[in-house]
């Protein structure tokens, strides 16, 4: 999912 | 996860390490920014929203609660210590809040991937992130000799800055769709706005010198 790729990092 | 966001998360955490150091057992802030710490915890206050609703994975759970909880306890330090808070700048620290704050805060309103509180506290906390280090960077520039916990500090987040972007770099490359323009432009602004303490800082070490920054 490419909306929510970034939200997995700090 | 790539080796590059391990390192990078790894650097973010050795920075408070450091800090926390120097202000735990030498019982000094000088030097320090408190309006940049304030920023820090405004950071992840507003990004680490979702703890409360999404779980990623115990590594992120963790490292989301040791940013929260060092953030916070350094700005109680410097405010509430009665030893530290004597060594606190507060003449040199004089960068306003708002000057920061209220931009990001309109920016986020105009540019975010929707129209929601979290999205919207999330791109804010993305842009105030980016520039929350400019307090610190203004001190700098003015006590001049730096002492050295303070100079690593500084280093380890603008290292930690510099592994992202190799982060994304790596991703962008293996991972399909991975394409995310706040994250990614509001962190090279980040990163560049240590090249010029990054010069000065592998300069001193090159001259073996303590780490003074021009005039």
């Amino acid at each position: 999912n490419p909306k929510t790729a970034a939200k997995d990092e700090l | 996860m790539n080796i590059f966001r391990l390192a990078g998360d790894l650097t973010h955490l050795a920075s408070v390490l450091v800090l926390l150091l120097k202000i735990h057992t030498i019982k000094s802030c000088a030097g320090i920014s408190l309006k940049t710490q304030e920023l820090y915890a405004i950071v992840f206050a507003t990004r680490y929203l979702d703890l409360f609703t999404t779980y990623i994975s115990l590594y992120n759970t963790l490292m989301k609660l040791i940013f929260l909880g060092s953030s916070f306890s350094i700005v109680w330090y410097i405010r509430k210590h009665k030893i530290v808070r004597r060594s606190y700048d507060k003449d040199q620290d004089t960068f306003r809040h708002y000057f920061i704050v209220l931009p990001c805060f309109v920016l986020a309103l105009i540019i975010h991937e929707k129209f929601t509180v979290r999205e919207v506290l999330w791109a804010f906390s993305l842009y105030l992130e980016a520039v929350a280090i400019l307090p610190q960077l203004v001190l700098l520039q003015r006590t001049r000799n730096i002492d050295n916990l303070t100079g690593q500090y500084v280093f380890l987040l603008g290292a930690y800055r510099a592994l992202y972007i190799l982060n994304w770099i790596y991703r962008y490359f293996t991972e399909p769709h991975f394409v995310h323009w706040i994250t990614w432009i509001s962190g090279l602004v980040q990163t560049l706005l240590y090249a010029d303490f990054f010069y000065y800082y592998f300069q001193s070490m090159k001259n073996n010198g303590k780490l003074q920054l021009p005039a």
